[in-house]
């Protein structure tokens, strides 16, 4: 699955 | 965004400001590690370079501009404006000892192979022991202030709801990311000891003082 999610998170 | 994420950052920026707070109000930075902020610093950094290239929300660009420039201004504080205060003999961790491991590891466990990407991984795993020279220098010295205790409290309940907020984007988003959760298991235990004598002594209007 994609990190990309993460990245919405500080 | 969750509870769990909002009072995660609602605590770190809590954190943040208190420690300005408390050097501004005190006029020292006297039981602050040095090197612990210089290493938030090297976080922040590597982390939040991704303002210049991708938007998320309004709320997240304010956050990472405060974070950002809490800690540089806090550094400012520490190292030129009351760098007389600063304790440096008791803060005497070495930080390489941090810096070379999580630039290594940032290089053998990362998601995709960018210079972006292994600096956010970098900045993942450097935050997870960052906060080990300050904890070596309250050990050190065998106390901290209780305002200092409260920024550490805040700092270090931060990423432990940051973990229910993982545990609670796996069931409701399937989204399930193992650096980050390795990272913030890690950094949240090495709080472990510190939150109990906090528990035990701070909230029951004690000074914190090792035995």
């Amino acid at each position: 699955k994609s990190n990309q999610l993460t990245k919405d998170e500080l | 965004m969750n509870i769990f994420r909002l009072c995660g950052d609602l605590s770190h920026l809590l954190a943040i400001l208190l420690l300005l707070f408390k050097i501004w109000k005190t006029r020292s930075c006297a039981g602050i590690s040095g090197k612990t902020q210089l290493l938030f610093t090297i976080v922040y950094t590597a982390r939040y370079l991704d303002l210049f290239t991708s938007f998320v929300s309004v709320y997240n660009s304010v956050m990472k501009i405060v974070f950002l420039t809490a800690s540089y201004g806090t550094l400012y504080l520490m190292f030129y404006k009351f760098k007389p205060t600063y304790d440096h003999n008791h803060d005497s961790f070495r930080i390489l000892y941090l810096i070379v491991p999580a630039l290594v590891l940032s290089f053998i466990i990362v998601h995709v192979y960018t210079v972006m990407e292994i600096l956010w991984t970098f900045s993942i795993y450097l935050e997870a022991v960052a906060i080990m020279p300050q904890l070596f220098m309250v050990s050190r010295t065998g106390e901290a202030e209780t305002i200092t205790s409260h920024y550490l409290f805040a700092l270090g309940s931060y990423r432990a709801l940051y973990i229910l907020n993982w545990i609670y984007r796996y069931y409701t988003e399937d989204f399930l990311d193992w650096i980050t959760i390795m990272a913030g298991i890690v950094q949240t235990i090495l709080y472990c000891d510190f939150f109990y004598l906090y528990i035990t002594k701070v909230l029951k209007g004690k000074r914190l003082s090792l035995p």
